[in-house]
C-alpha cells in the first residue's frame, strides 16, 4: 500500500491511498484503504490521513475519520490523536500498521505500531525526512 | 500559505535484515523522488489533488512497493487493486476497489471524485468507467513481480498447512 497526505498553497487538505491489497486474498476481498474513513480522509478542519496496514482492523476502527473526529471534537493535537489511536486503540485491538497525517498548520505526525514504515516528509519549513524502520 | 507533504510505502514487520543495503538504497530513492516531486506540484500552486497523484503514481509504477508494479497477488494468481482520495475543502471524494486492467488506479480514483456523481465503484463497472474516461487501460500482468509471485506461493503453503480458516492469520503479507 502506498499514499500522500498534503497541505496546498490554497490550504486545502488532500488525501491519497493506492494498494494491491493482501496477498493470496480471495472472495473479493477488499481492506481499507478504498474505504473512505477507514484508510482515506481529509477534512480542512482538522486532518487529512493516508492509513496502511490489517485493513480489516483499519475499516472497523474507522481509523482515518476517527483521528480527525478527535482533533475536530475532542480538540487533540494531531500528534496526540494520530499516536492515541495507533498506539491505544488498534494496537490492544490487535490491529497493526501504521499512519501519515497532516493538520492545517502542516504539521506532520507519522506513527505506526509494526517494526517498519516505508515513509518521508517535507514539512511546512522544508525539511525532508525519510525512514524505513522504528 | 506554507505547503507539507507526507507519503508512505506500507507498514509492516520490516527487519534490517530483510534486506540488502541496495535495496534499502533503492526504497530511499524512491520515497525521495515521490516526496519531492509531490512537493514541487504544491510549490508550483498546483491543487492538492495533484501533488497527492502525481507521489502516488511514482510509487505505482514502482515494483518496490504493494501498489500497481508490484502489487501483491491474488489467491488466484491476478492483482486486484484499489485506491482513494479525499479533498479536506468540501469533503469530496472518489474510490475504486477490485479493479484489474487500470494502470494508475489513484487516477481512477480522482475521475470518480471529479466526474462521475458516485464515491464508489468497483470491479468491471470500474472498468467500464475509466474506459469512459479514456484511461491507460492494461493487461493485469502489466502488475506482475517474482518477488510477489513467490509471496503467494509461500502464503498458499501456509493456508494449506493451517487447520482452520479462523486460525489462519496471514503473516507479513497481512499488512496493505
Amino acid at each position: 500500500t502506498v499514499g500522500a497526505v498534503v497541505l496546498d498553497k490554497q490550504g486545502n487538505l488532500v488525501a491519497g491511498t493506492s494498494t494491491g491489497g493482501m496477498t493470496a486474498k480471495r472472495f473479493g476481498r477488499i481492506g481499507d484503504s478504498p474505504i473512505i474513513g477507514a484508510g482515506t480522509y481529509a477534512d480542512n478542519t482538522s486532518c487529512a490521513v493516508s492509513a496502511t496496514g490489517h485493513g480489516e482492523y483499519f475499516i472497523r476502527y474507522h481509523v482515518a475519520s476517527d483521528i480527525c473526529a478527535r482533533m475536530k471534537y475532542a480538540k487533540m493535537s494531531l500528534h496526540d490523536a494520530a499516536n492515541t489511536v495507533i498506539h491505544d486503540v488498534l494496537l490492544p485491538a490487535g490491529g497493526t500498521g501504521g499512519v501519515i497525517a497532516i493538520d492545517a498548520g502542516g504539521n506532520v505526525a507519522m506513527p505506526f505500531n509494526t517494526s517498519g514504515m516505508y515513509r518521508a516528509s517535507i514539512d511546512k519549513h522544508g525539511n525532508v525526512s525519510i525512514g524505513i524502520y522504528k | 500559505s506554507s505547503v507539507a507533504i507526507a507519503i508512505h510505502g506500507g507498514a509492516g514487520t520490516l527487519s534490517p535484515d530483510d534486506m540488502t543495503d541496495a535495496q534499502r538504497a533503492e526504497y530511499i530513492s524512491t520515497l525521495q523522488t515521490a516526496v519531492t516531486e509531490g512537493y514541487k506540484v504544491l510549490l508550483a500552486g498546483e491543487p492538492g489533488e495533484a501533488a497527492v497523484i502525481r507521489a502516488i503514481q511514482i510509487m505505482e509504477m514502482s515494483p518496490l512497493f504493494n501498489a500497481g508494479i508490484g502489487a501483491v497477488y491474488t489467491f488466484d494468481g491476478e492483482h486486484e487493486l484499489d485506491a482513494s482520495i479525499m479533498n479536506g475543502r468540501e469533503l469530496n471524494a472518489g474510490a475504486v476497489s477490485g479493479v484489474k486492467t487500470i494502470k494508475s488506479p489513484i487516477m481512477a480514483a480522482y475521475r470518480v471524485m471529479t466526474e462521475s456523481p458516485h464515491v464508489m465503484l468497483s470491479a468491471e463497472g470500474a472498468e467500464a468507467f475509466a474506459r469512459q474516461q479514456a484511461l491507460e487501460m492494461v493487461d493485469n500482468t502489466l502488475f506482475n513481480t517474482q518477488r510477489r509471485y513467490e509471496a503467494l506461493q509461500k502464503a498458499k503453503a501456509r493456508m494449506q498447512s493451517e487447520t482452520s480458516a479462523v486460525e489462519w492469520r496471514q503473516g507479513n503479507e497481512r499488512f496493505g
